[in-house]
């Protein structure tokens, strides 16, 4: 339904119209915006809740990724203290052969 | 407000969602 | 709005209306109904487009939970072997010495 100042869609109608039809009008009108109303809360409610539950869920990954950058420092520092104690030991061997 | 991540509009996104539930209508 | 049949929120007054303010209210009416019509389909979009995004962060969640578990166990692993190593170091120093 375009929106101009004159809404309603055939004004010429809406000028000849009978009391009785306008009365009509008014209750059908009145019946659409309410259950056009409580869709459109129902929709931001539902909205609000996964915005809720996205902001959460963003929470926890960060959270995550925290956890995993530690893992991932702690695992390459024992990587490099066992190539350390590798070589040490290959180079007393090595010493106590020679 | 553009849709794509970002606190800021998940912010305006929520005071959309809100104002819409706080809105009157439908009253003569 | 509660809604019965009777759903105009005032009918005695729509009774006695005269045809101006019947003419004036339904278009009040069509213009609120456009307006909230408008309101729930952007409500609904938004909301379709946040699900939409909390679905690819669930994805990534997921993706970096996998990742964690291998670092996770990849470190368990090591440590393990340090620590044979270690034992089996000081087993060969004992023998050494004895």
């Amino acid at each position: 339904m375009s929106m101009g100042d004159q809404c309603y869609p055939d004004a010429a109608l809406l000028r000849e119209a009978a009391p009785e039809w306008m009365r009509a009008e008014i209750e059908r009108l009145s019946r659409e915006l309410s259950e056009t109303t409580n869709e459109k809360i129902q929709a931001a409610e539902y909205g609000l809740v996964v915005l809720e539950e996205k902001q959460q869920l963003k929470q926890q990954y960060d959270d995550l990724e925290i956890d995993y950058e530690a893992v991932r420092q702690e695992l390459d520092q024992l990587k490099e203290a066992f190539g350390q104690a590798y070589s040490n030991h290959r180079k007393v061997a090595a010493d106590g052969e020679s | 407000p553009n849709l794509k991540a970002g606190a800021a509009n998940e912010g305006v996104l929520a005071n959309f969602f809100n104002s819409l539930l706080s809105k009157k209508t439908g009253a003569p």
